[in-house]
C-alpha cells in the first residue's frame, strides 16, 4: 500500500 | 483491565518481541513484526512510536531487545521506515534516553551506548537521512557522544 506521503516532524530536541 | 491487543497487532508482535521475560531473542516475532510494518498504511509511524515506547523502558533487557527489532527493521524494512526513523519526531526519543536533561541518569548503560551505536551506523548508512547526522552532531557537541 503506498500511504500518503507525511513529512509532518517535530524540531530537533535540544538538550 | 486493559483490553490485550489482538493477536496479530504491531503492539501484540513488539510486546512478543521484546518481553523482559524471553530467555533468548526472538526472532520469529521480530520477523513478523518488521514484515507486518511494512504491510499496513499506517506501519512505519506507528512501529517507531511503539520502538519508542520499548527502547526507553528502564529494563535493559526490553529495551536491548527492541533496539534489536529497529536494528532488524532498518537493514530489512525499506524506505518509508527509514523515513520514519529519520525524523525527529523519533530520534528525539532516542535522544531523551542518552540525554542527561532526560531520561540519560536513569537509563542502563549497555542501551545508551547501543543507541549511541546505532545512530551512528545510520550517518554512514544512511546519508540521505540528514537529520540523523544532525541529532548525532548535536549529541558530538554536548559531550554526549565521546569524541
Amino acid at each position: 500500500p503506498t500511504s500518503f506521503h507525511d513529512d509532518s516532524d517535530e524540531d530537533l530536541l535540544n538538550v | 483491565m486493559a483490553t490485550p491487543p489482538e493477536e496479530d497487532s504491531l503492539e501484540s508482535r513488539i510486546n512478543k518481541a521484546t518481553n523482559p521475560l524471553n530467555k533468548e531473542t526472538d526472532w520469529e516475532s521480530i520477523k513478523a513484526f518488521c514484515e507486518q510494518l511494512n504491510n499496513e498504511l499506517e506501519g512505519p509511524q506507528l512501529a517507531t512510536r511503539l520502538l519508542a515506547h520499548k527502547i526507553q523502558s528502564p529494563q535493559e533487557w526490553e529495551a536491548m531487545q527492541a533496539l534489536m527489532v529497529l536494528e532488524t527493521c532498518m537493514k530489512n524494512c525499506g524506505k518509508r521506515f527509514h523515513s520514519e526513523v529519520g525524523k525527529f519526531r523519533f530520534l528525539n526519543e532516542l535522544i531523551k534516553v542518552v540525554s542527561p536533561k532526560y531520561l540519560g541518569t536513569r537509563a542502563p548503560e549497555l542501551v545508551k551506548k547501543k543507541v549511541l551505536e546505532v545512530m551512528y551506523s545510520w550517518t554512514v548508512c544512511l546519508p540521505e537521512e540528514t537529520k540523523i547526522s544532525d541529532a548525532y552532531q548535536m549529541l558530538k557537541k554536548q559531550g554526549i557522544v565521546k569524541q
